[in-house]
């Protein structure tokens, strides 16, 4: 992987060879898990990246749910690549990396991803036809069992943000939500998209403030502070329904209503002029901006233990 | 495969609870068959929405005759994935054959 291009877009083929060849280097550290397959059958790998124990803590990283914002799929290789290069040479993540386990789904919605380079570059959903309907795929940001149906996702599924039939009525979420209640002991989850320059927090589906809402937003101002610390790239912070709109069925709603404390959304960087066509060329400089957050993420989940 | 030819994505700012509200109600004009890349969240902040080429007529009037300032933020998106596709494959065509 020392000969892998992070400054350019992989095709979903190269990205999971990346994968394999991150595993294959790594044998002491890097495994891939299988925790399900997408609806046309790609398999849903997860990169754990661990130095031994069982069933430590963990943290959860997740990119590209929203198939088209591409630079969340490259930040989310970089960042595998970053964690082996760091463990033994960064203090922090070596910490971290000794007690806890880090999960890391690179593509988590493979079939949309194909679909974009192939395609449709500007698709967002998943690929699972409609019954009744010509039009395809769900939005898997709204097919959360956290106040799925309620305002803030669609019922057609013509729409970006078509909620599904049903919560986990999608393979790629519900992949997700049997690996988490299975695992049991995941302590922070980050799921990561593009492009907006936020960092949030639950709620999305409620105005009700979260139990740990002080807290999340003063590691969100340090995380921001962090990441801003590099290049100047600017961010705003707070809940989901206070920063943007109401959403219902998101994910950190409902890892969050899982007792995942440390549950945040990402959206990265906006230049402003090209929307999800963000030059390849900006990928590095994202990641390695994201990687500072990510950090101070991290690093208070591990020194906060609950 | 889809092209984008002619297709615009539109800045839009609301100055006031009105021009958010007029905006929203795009969201709801399915015939338009906008995609909203931005959604329109808050006054002052800046909405994207890709316009098909065949609804952008319909959609400028809808705006001009709201009386709603907007910018071309993309004038021609198919224009811009062609210059995406070209980086992607010289990247390709020069990278190391062994990857």
């Amino acid at each position: 992987t020392d000969n892998f291009d992070f400054s350019r877009y992989h095709t979903i083929d190269e990205i999971y060879s990346f994968q394999d060849m991150l595993v294959a280097e790594n044998p002491n550290m890097v495994s891939k898990i299988v925790i399900g397959r997408s609806y046309q059958g790609r398999p849903l790998n997860v990169l754990k990246f661990s130095t031994g124990g069982t069933n430590r803590p963990a943290i959860w990283i997740d990119t590209g749910i929203h198939s088209r914002e591409w630079v969340t799929q490259a930040s989310g290789t970089w960042f595998a690549k970053k964690i082996v290069t760091d463990y033994g040479r960064d203090p922090a993540l070596t910490a971290i990396l000794n007690k806890m386990d880090i999960f890391l789904e690179i593509v988590t919605n493979p079939d949309g991803f194909y679909y974009t380079h192939t395609s449709n570059r500007m698709w967002r959903k998943t690929r699972k036809p409609n019954p009744g309907s010509n039009c395809v795929g769900v939005d898997p940001n709204r097919n959360w069992d956290a106040g799925f149906g309620g305002p803030g996702a669609s019922s057609s599924p013509c729409s970006e943000t078509y909620r599904g039939p049903r919560a986990n009525s999608e393979s790629e979420v519900k992949s997700i939500v049997d690996f988490v209640k299975s695992h049991g002991n995941i302590k922070a989850f980050v799921s990561i998209h593009s492009y907006s320059q936020m960092l949030l927090y639950p709620y999305g589906y409620t105005r009700n403030p979260a139990k740990d809402q002080t807290e999340l937003h003063a590691l969100a101002k340090k995380a921001i502070t962090d990441l801003a610390s590099l290049y100047g790239t600017r961010y705003r912070y707070g809940s989901i329904i206070s920063t943007i709109y109401q959403a219902s069925g998101g994910t950190i709603d409902w890892t969050y209503d899982q007792g995942i404390k440390y549950s945040y959304t990402f959206e990265l960087r906006d230049t402003g002029r090209h929307g999800f066509i963000l030059p390849a060329n900006q990928i590095i400089p994202t990641a390695r901006e994201t990687w500072l957050a990510l950090m101070a993420i991290m690093d208070h989940t591990f020194k906060n233990p609950y | 495969k889809k092209t984008f030819e002619g297709d615009q994505v539109l800045r839009i700012i609301p100055k006031d609870e009105v021009e958010l509200s007029l905006v929203k109600d795009l969201e709801d004009m399915i015939e338009f068959e906008l995609d909203f890349w931005k959604d329109a969240a808050d006054v002052d902040t800046p909405v994207h929405i890709r316009v098909p080429f065949h609804g952008l007529q319909s959609t400028k009037m809808y705006l001009e005759s709201q009386g709603i300032d907007y910018s071309i933020m993309i004038e021609d998106l198919q224009a811009m994935l062609d210059e995406e596709q070209e980086e992607m494959d010289s990247a390709a065509r020069v990278a190391d054959p062994r990857n």
